[in-house]
C-alpha cells in the first residue's frame, strides 16, 4: 500500500479534471536481469471497489499498451495534435471497469531491462512468464485486487500474449490452493491466431474485398506455402506485387481510412 | 497518426515525471512499438488453438471480434482460424444492433462468442468506440450482444 501511493498519479499534465485514481509505476519481474515492466493503472469511473479489473495489451510484437490500448483505444484519455494536452474519451472502458495498462515485454515503452541481450532474445514464451509475475506482483501492491473478478483483453498479436498469460494463470491457479488471480475470461480482437489459417483468411480478404487482382490471388496461392517456416522467394515477391503494384498508398489496417502521412 | 501524438506526449519530461516513469533513464526515446523487439523475436508459436481448446475446456469466458476493414489480421483470417476448433454453434449468426444501426455479425458458440464490428480497422475502439464498448460492456456482463 505504500508503494501504491507512491505510484499515484496526482495529475498528468494538460489533462482535464477527472474524478477516479490513476496510478503508475514499476513493478520488477526478473531482479537477475533487470527486467521491469510499466504500467498505467486508471479505475472505474464510479464504484471501482465492484467492478473487475481488466489487462489490456497490445501486440506487435513490441508495441505499446499505453501508446495504443490506453492513449488511442480504450483509455480514458486522448492526446490533442501538438501533444500539449489530453481530453476525455466519451467510450473509455473505465466507465466499466478497472483497467491496467502493461508495457510488455521489456523493451516496450517505458520497461526496461538491464541486460542488453534480453532485448535480441525476448519471444513468446518469457513475455507471458514475466506478465504472470507482473501480475501477482501488482496485486501484492494493489492488494484489494486479490480475488477480484480478472479479465485480458487485447488486440493483434497480444492474439498470442492474450491466451498464453491466461493459460499460464490457469497452470498456476491449478498449483496453488487458494490462488490470488480470479482469471474469469478473456477477449481479443483481430488477433493473430494460427499462422497457416490466418494467412489463407487474410489472402481471401485482399481478394474478397478487390484490393488484388485475381491473377495476383491465384499466382500467391500457388506460390506461397503458408506451412513453411520461411517463405519462398516467389511467394515473397507476388505478395511485394501486390503490396506495391495493387493496393495502392491505403492504410492496410483500415483499408478505406485516408493514410497518414 | 495519432501514434505521433502519443511521441509527442510521452517523452515529455514533465510527462515522464508525472507519470514516475524512466526513473533509471532509459538511453533511447519512448517509441509507440520497439523495432528492436520485433526484428529479433525468438519464439512464436505457430498456432493458438490448442490453448483456446483448454481454456474453453477450463470453462473461461472467450470472446473473439474482428473490425471487418482491416487487412493486416483481417476477419477471414479469424474466421478460418476459428472454424478448425470445430465448435458447437449455440446462438447462430445473426446481426447485432447499435444505435438503431447494424453494428455487426456474430455467433456465439460452446464455449466462445465471435463478433464482427461494422467499419473498424486493426484498432477496433479507435474506429468505432461506441461498438466496441457496447461489445466490452457484454463480454463482461456474460450478455448476448444486442439483436434489436
Amino acid at each position: 500500500p505504500k508503494q501504491q501511493e507512491l505510484d499515484r498519479i496526482s495529475s498528468l499534465p494538460g489533462q482535464p479534471p477527472v474524478g477516479f485514481s490513476q496510478f503508475s509505476g514499476y513493478v520488477t519481474v526478473n531482479e537477475k536481469h533487470g527486467r521491469a515492466l510499466f504500467y498505467w493503472f486508471t479505475e472505474a469511473t464510479t464504484v471501482p471497489e465492484k467492478k473487475p479489473l481488466l489487462l489490456w495489451l497490445n501486440g506487435g510484437p513490441g508495441c505499446s499498451s499505453v501508446a495504443y490500448g490506453a492513449s488511442e483505444e480504450i483509455g480514458p484519455f486522448r492526446i490533442n495534435k501538438t501533444g500539449s494536452s489530453l481530453y476525455l474519451n466519451k467510450y473509455s472502458w473505465n466507465m466499466e471497469a478497472n483497467i491496467l495498462f502493461l508495457e510488455s515485454p521489456a523493451g516496450v515503452g517505458f520497461s526496461y531491462t538491464n541486460t542488453s541481450s534480453d532485448l535480441k532474445d525476448s519471444g513468446d514464451d518469457r513475455t507471458a512468464q514475466d506478465a504472470l509475475i507482473f501480475l501477482t506482483r501488482w496485486m501484492s501492491r494493489f492488494p484489494a485486487y486479490r480475488h477480484r473478478e480478472f479479465y485480458i483483453a487485447g488486440e493483434s498479436y497480444a492474439g498470442h500474449y492474450v491466451p498464453q498469460l491466461a493459460k499460464k494463470i490457469h497452470d498456476y491457479n491449478k498449483a496453488h490452493s487458494n490462488p490470488i488471480i480470479n482469471l474469469k475470461g478473456f477477449m481479443v480482437g483481430n488477433a493473430v491466431t494460427d499462422n497457416y489459417y490466418d494467412s489463407i483468411g487474410t489472402v481471401t480478404f485482399w481478394w474478397s474485398h478487390s484490393m488484388i487482382s485475381d491473377r495476383t490471388y491465384k499466382s500467391i496461392m500457388k506460390h506461397c506455402n503458408f506451412t513453411a517456416e520461411k517463405s519462398s522467394t516467389r511467394c515473397d515477391d507476388v505478395v511485394s506485387y501486390a503490396i506495391n503494384h495493387e493496393f495502392g498508398d491505403i492504410d492496410q489496417y483500415s483499408i478505406y481510412t485516408p493514410s497518414c502521412l | 497518426c495519432t501514434e505521433n501524438y502519443a511521441e509527442k506526449y510521452y517523452n515529455r519530461p514533465d510527462v515522464q515525471k508525472a507519470m514516475h516513469a524512466n526513473t533509471t533513464g532509459i538511453p533511447y526515446k519512448w517509441t509507440a512499438c520497439s523495432d528492436v523487439l520485433i526484428k529479433n523475436w525468438n519464439d512464436s508459436e505457430n498456432s493458438m488453438l490448442p490453448i483456446y481448446k483448454e481454456l474453453i475446456a477450463a470453462g473461461l469466458r472467450i470472446w473473439v471480434f474482428s473490425g471487418d476493414t482491416d487487412s493486416v489480421v483481417p476477419v477471414t483470417a479469424t474466421r478460418f482460424s476459428l472454424s478448425h476448433l470445430n465448435l458447437r454453434i449455440k446462438t447462430p449468426w445473426y446481426p447485432w444492433y447499435s444505435g438503431n444501426q447494424v453494428g455487426g455479425w456474430t455467433e456465439v458458440y460452446e464455449g466462445l462468442t465471435f463478433a464482427t464490428v461494422r467499419g473498424a480497422g486493426h484498432e477496433v475502439p479507435l474506429f468505432q468506440p461506441r461498438r466496441a464498448f457496447i461489445l466490452f460492456r457484454s463480454f463482461l456482463r456474460g450478455e448476448k450482444l444486442p439483436n434489436s
